[in-house]
């Protein structure tokens, strides 16, 4: 349901 | 070798807090001391004011996407907050992205001249006035203004925002003794920085936490009421992120 927001929380970089 | 101050957990966690908060807020704290933003010209206004409001929009949503986005990397910057579930951090960025972004307006608003930095350039609130929603607008401008004019260092700002993602009281948590414990630590850290500086008089002036919440719904209001007018260009046009969280 929240693709982006789950996405961005586990990208590693900065 | 290290400063008695800096040996005290709750002022490492400060300092932590404020780089974390440094490294990313747009525009950066350098760049705030003596600015040389220019103001919005009269012709600039004017052609932001003849863009069709669906456009206007689209340009604002990015904007803020933009902000969230700078707030999301915050969140993980923060200690402890990579430590919760997922699903509690989503909770507490859906729910407390937008008041972030709020208040990090106040750091690039001119109190002399009531105008926000805007693409690159001051902006007053007759600039945004193809988006259609005056209310929300001014509202906004009061917010930043109020803020302006209590002075917060960024260290007090860095906290504030950390307060306002990390806030065991927001809805749906999954492990909310969790959540309380880190904001504490936050808290704590908050009111001894308040001592230290002789601000504890900061924390009756802030904006009451129904205010930002009163300003979110006010923003998802005029969302929905930009969807009833224009259906089909969020789907089509605004930023995935933007829409996840506001629509």
């Amino acid at each position: 349901k929240h693709r982006i927001l789950h996405k961005l929380l586990q990208n590693g970089n900065s | 070798a290290c400063p008695q101050a800096l040996r005290v957990p709750s002022e490492l966690l400060t300092q932590s807090v404020l780089l974390s908060h440094r490294a990313t807020c747009h525009p950066r704290a350098e760049d705030l001391q003596g600015h040389r933003w220019a103001t919005f010209s009269r012709e600039e206004i004017c052609a932001y004011q003849s863009q069709p409001t669906a456009e206007m929009w689209q340009r604002c949503a990015r904007r803020v996407t933009e902000a969230i986005e700078r707030v999301v990397e915050f969140a993980k910057r923060l200690r402890g907050f990579l430590e919760l579930s997922q699903h509690d951090q989503i909770v507490l960025l859906k729910a407390g992205a937008m008041e972030v972004v709020l208040v990090r307006m106040c750091r690039a608003f001119d109190a002399a001249t009531r105008t926000v930095l805007f693409e690159g350039k001051l902006a007053g609130p007759e600039l945004f006035r193809s988006l259609g929603c005056p209310e929300l607008v001014a509202s906004i401008f009061d917010l930043a203004q109020g803020l302006s004019a209590l002075r917060c260092s960024e260290s007090e700002l860095g906290l504030l925002s950390a307060l306002l993602l990390v806030n065991a009281g927001r809805p749906w948590l999954q492990d909310r003794p969790r959540v309380a414990r880190l904001q504490g630590h936050l808290d704590v850290a908050f009111r001894v920085l308040l001592r230290r500086t002789r601000r504890e008089g900061l924390l009756a002036r802030l904006p009451s936490p129904g205010r930002l919440r009163a300003l979110c719904s006010q923003h998802l209001e005029q969302v929905q009421a930009f969807r009833r007018l224009h259906p089909g260009v969020v789907s089509a046009a605004f930023p995935p992120l933007y829409r996840e969280l506001f629509a």
